[in-house]
């Protein structure tokens, strides 16, 4: 079983790789990867060969080729639908964000529970009632769930998504949250990068 | 000189160590730490061996010290203001939630450009003109800035909280800014994480 810190960093090299393309550059090695994305170059080495030999010694890698194959282990070379629980301001802020950001990953669904806010337009989605959510599950295909609500509904909203089908979610809210054994869920918490930047304080 | 993903998971060895202290453990070894954190226990030793000898052999961690350690290792061990720009959607969010979340960083600020904005009430904040922002950063001794703007604006404001004597940002918007030598500078995305999470669709 490969570990969850392996898998969190592979977005960010296919971002590089899709920089890299961008700007022409067609191969690199992971010494010069380790340079651009401050990280250590045997990890990423070992990173990428969990999923394959990409490499070529002496050459490094392909960086059209790499960008292809990461696409594919991370299930982005297919339209992925997501649900958006919670359209109060971080909910419309990430939606809005999303739309333009990430061609393959879309929100499909805004969902809430407050009468004042559905039907909204934000965007291009019209927020739906949480109730609503089943049967919207089945007919977008939706299979990750991202919850933007308050703590103290977290966990109810979060047992609907599951019992709708849904087994991967991102949880906003400060709460944590207990989920079956099959069920992935992550927590993002910015507060985390703040007290990390605080390191830098006085240097 | 100590690599950037070391100083980003020291916050999440402090979280650790917080917890454990309300669920009354007094030590942890590197290997228990690494199982509920989902992490190589050598790579934790390695982490925490740039900053002391925190450990003994076969004890572990005394998880009292270790947290009164990553505080001051962090700079956490005193109080430290932000200044958040744009009160958009997202900037709300984020103020509304630092409040509760994080008790020795504090939202000391909270700006925007648009007449409509300014004068609003945020939970215990008053929009401020983004005008004021140099006699804040000196007044409330703010050190660390939050770009929460469109992209569009972020080069500018974040030239701003630079020759306001700001050094230390956390970026929000899509925009690769530019920065001087001496500045630290972080984006956050959460497009990434939700791609990271796309691994393990049909898994
Ligand atoms: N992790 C982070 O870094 C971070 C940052 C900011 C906010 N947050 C958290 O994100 C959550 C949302 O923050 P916000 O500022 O948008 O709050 P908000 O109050 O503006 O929005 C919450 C929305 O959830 C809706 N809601 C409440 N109960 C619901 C339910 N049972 N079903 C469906 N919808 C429901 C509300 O009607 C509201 O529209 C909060 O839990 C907050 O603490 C996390
Ligand atoms: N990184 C992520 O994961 C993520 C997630 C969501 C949104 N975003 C980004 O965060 C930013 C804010 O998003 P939002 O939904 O809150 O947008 P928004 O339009 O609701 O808010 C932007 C705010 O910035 C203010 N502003 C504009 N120019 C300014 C200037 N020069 N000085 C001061 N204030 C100024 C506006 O008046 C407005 O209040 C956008 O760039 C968006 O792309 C990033």
């Amino acid at each position: 079983k490969i570990s969850n810190s392996v898998i969190r960093r592979l977005p960010i090299y296919l971002r590089l790789m899709q920089l890299l393309k961008v700007q022409g550059i067609t191969t690199i090695s992971s010494q010069d990867m380790g340079v651009r994305l401050d990280m250590n170059p045997a990890q990423i080495r070992k990173d990428l060969a969990y999923f394959g030999e990409f490499g070529r010694k002496g050459v490094g890698y392909e960086v059209e080729y790499l960008e292809r194959k990461l696409r594919q282990i991370l299930n982005l070379d297919r339209q992925i639908n997501v649900a958006l629980i919670g359209a109060g301001h971080l909910g419309i802020a990430l939606s809005n964000y999303a739309r333009f950001q990430s061609e393959r990953i879309s929100i499909a669904g805004l969902f809430d529970a407050d009468p004042n806010k559905i039907g909204l337009t934000v965007g291009s989605l019209v927020v739906q009632n949480f109730s609503e959510l089943t049967n919207m599950v089945q007919t977008k295909n939706i299979q990750m769930g991202i919850i933007a609500v308050p703590a103290i509904a977290a966990q109810d909203v979060c047992d609907s998504l599951i019992s709708a089908g849904v087994k991967i979610i991102l949880n906003f809210a400060p709460i944590n949250l207990r989920v079956p054994k099959e069920v992935v869920l992550r927590n993002t918490d910015f507060t985390t990068e703040l007290q990390s930047l605080a390191f830098y304080i006085d240097e």
